[in-house]
C-alpha cells in the first residue's frame, strides 16, 4: 500500500521557508 | 524539365548557356569622333598605290556619328557600324574602352573586329571587383618588350597560368580594315582541359569588367612628312564590334541569370545555394561546406537535420572531420525543450515521450519533480524518473513509499513507520 500524494501543508516550513515552493 | 535536376530528381551540375555578354551592353569610353565634327580620312591600297578618301564625323547627325553604341550593336556584315576615336590618339594618349559586364561571368574569349587598322600595341584588362582594381589579361604588341617589358610569347606554366602574356599575332597593320584581334582566355593554359579541378583557371577566367586599352597607332610614317594634317586625319582607332564571349558565372549551381527586384543581374541558384553566383549555401543548409559543382558531382548544400526544432544552424569544421565529412550541422535555439547538434533529445529538466516521435512538438515533457519528493529536477531521459529522497516513491516523487508517512519536515518528507 503506498501513502497518497505528499500534503504540502503538512510540512513544518519554519527552518525551511526558502525550500517552500512558491504557491 | 529543369537542368539542374536529372529525371529522377537527382541534383546534377548546371550551367548558363554560353553568351556574348557585350550585347547591347554600354561601352564607356575615352574618346569617340565628331564632337566637334572633324575630318578623318579612310586609307585603300591598290598595289603599291596608297589613296584617302575622306568623311566626316559628326556626333549630331545620325549618318555621320561613330557613337560607341555602335560596339555592341547587333553585327551585321552586311552593314556594319563602327565607333570611332578622335583621329591621331598616339601615345601616350591612350584610348580606353570600358565594359561592365554586371556581375561575375567566366569569360572565353574577347574579340575586337576594325575597321581600321588594327594597333600596333594593345592591352585586354579585366576587372573582378567591379572596376575598382584591373589585372591584365593580355598584352598585343609589335614590340613586347620595349611597350609592356614583357618578352613576346611566353611559354605558359602551370606555374604562372594566371599571368597574362604579350605577344605579336594579329597586330599586323594588315588588312587595313576589317581585322580582327581574338584572345582566348584558356588558350595555351596548361590546366584547360581539367578546368573543373582548377581553381587558378576558375579565378583567371572570371571578370565584372573588361577593358581594352589602345596605346599605339601603326602609321605609314608620313604623319611628319608633306602633309601632316592629312596624313594624321588617317590615323584612329575604329571597331565595328566588341564581343566578350562566356557564361554568367553560377559555379555550377543555376542553369540562368535573372534580374533581381533591384535590376540586377544574379543567378538563379539551384541545390539550396544563394548568392549572386551560387557561391554560398542558403540558410538553413548548413550540414557540409559549400562546394562549386563539378560534372561528377553537384556538390548540392544539405539542410541541417534539426528534427524540425530549430530554424537555424552553423556549419562546425572539427565535427564534419569527425564525421568523415558527412556532417558538420550544429542546430541552433532548438526550441520545444530540446537539445543537442541535432536537437535529437531533452533538454535538462525534460525527457522523452516514446510514445511520439522526436521531430513531433511535444516529443519532450516536464519532469515534473515534487518540489519536496525529489532531489534534483531532472530526471531520467526515457523514463521521466525523478530521482526521490530517501523513502519517497512515484514518477515524480510525490509519494511515500510503503512503511514510509509523512513527516513535519520537508528535508526528510518520508519517515519509516516506528
Amino acid at each position: 500500500e503506498v501513502n497518497p500524494t505528499l500534503d504540502m501543508t503538512l510540512f513544518d516550513w519554519t527552518d525551511y521557508e526558502d525550500l517552500k515552493p512558491e504557491s | 524539365p529543369d537542368p539542374c535536376y536529372d529525371e529522377t530528381g537527382n541534383p546534377r551540375r548546371c550551367i548558363p548557356d554560353f553568351v556574348n555578354s557585350a550585347f547591347g551592353k554600354e561601352v564607356r569610353v575615352s574618346s569617340t569622333c565628331g564632337k566637334p565634327p572633324s575630318r578623318y580620312c579612310v586609307v585603300a591600297e591598290k598595289g603599291d598605290q596608297r589613296s584617302r578618301t575622306c568623311h566626316v564625323c559628326d556626333s549630331t547627325d545620325p549618318k555621320k556619328g561613330r557613337p560607341p553604341a555602335f560596339l555592341t550593336d547587333l553585327n551585321n556584315p552586311h552593314n556594319l557600324t563602327c565607333w570611332q576615336s578622335e583621329s591621331y590618339p598616339q601615345a601616350p594618349q591612350n584610348v580606353t574602352l570600358t565594359l561592365s559586364l554586371g556581375k561575375k561571368f567566366e569569360v572565353t574569349y574577347v574579340s575586337l573586329q576594325f575597321c581600321s587598322p588594327r594597333p600596333e600595341s594593345m592591352v585586354i584588362y579585366k576587372s573582378m571587383d567591379y572596376g575598382k582594381a584591373w589585372v591584365p589579361f593580355q598584352f598585343y604588341s609589335t614590340q613586347c618588350r620595349k611597350m609592356f617589358g614583357k618578352a613576346n610569347k611566353a611559354p605558359i606554366t602551370k606555374q604562372n597560368e594566371q599571368e597574362a602574356i604579350c605577344t605579336d599575332s594579329h597586330t599586323d597593320m594588315h588588312p587595313l580594315t576589317g581585322g580582327l584581334i581574338a584572345f582566348s582566355t584558356l588558350d595555351g593554359r596548361p590546366s584547360a582541359h581539367d578546368f573543373d579541378n582548377s581553381p587558378v583557371l576558375q579565378d583567371w577566367v572570371t571578370a565584372t569588367d573588361i577593358k581594352v586599352v589602345f596605346s599605339r597607332l601603326h602609321t605609314f610614317g608620313d604623319e611628319n612628312e608633306d602633309d601632316p594634317e592629312l596624313a594624321r586625319e588617317s590615323y584612329y582607332y575604329a571597331v565595328s564590334d566588341l564581343q566578350v564571349g562566356g557564361r554568367c558565372k553560377c559555379n555550377g549551381h543555376a542553369s540562368r541569370c535573372i534580374r533581381d527586384r533591384d535590376g540586377h543581374l544574379v543567378c538563379d541558384c539551384k541545390h539550396h545555394t544563394a548568392g549572386p553566383e551560387c557561391d554560398r549555401c542558403k540558410p538553413f543548409h548548413y550540414d557540409r561546406p559549400w562546394q562549386r559543382a563539378t560534372a561528377r558531382e553537384a556538390n548540392e548544400c544539405v539542410a541541417c537535420n534539426c528534427n524540425l526544432h530549430a530554424r537555424r544552424c552553423r556549419f562546425n569544421m572539427e565535427l564534419f572531420k569527425l564525421s568523415g565529412r558527412k556532417s558538420g550541422g550544429v542546430c541552433l535555439n532548438c526550441r520545444h525543450n530540446t537539445a543537442g547538434r541535432h536537437c535529437h533529445y531533452c533538454k535538462e529538466g525534460y525527457y522523452r515521450d516514446m510514445t511520439k516521435p522526436i521531430t513531433h512538438r511535444k516529443a519532450c515533457k516536464a519532469c515534473d519533480c515534487h518540489p519536496v519528493g525529489a532531489a534534483g529536477k531532472t530526471c531520467n531521459q526515457t523514463t521521466g524518473q525523478c530521482p526521490c529522497k530517501d523513502g519517497v516513491t512515484g514518477i515524480t516523487c510525490n509519494r511515500c513509499a510503503k512503511g514510509y508517512q509523512q513527516s513535519r519536515s520537508p528535508i526528510a518528507p518520508c519517515i519509516k513507520i516506528p
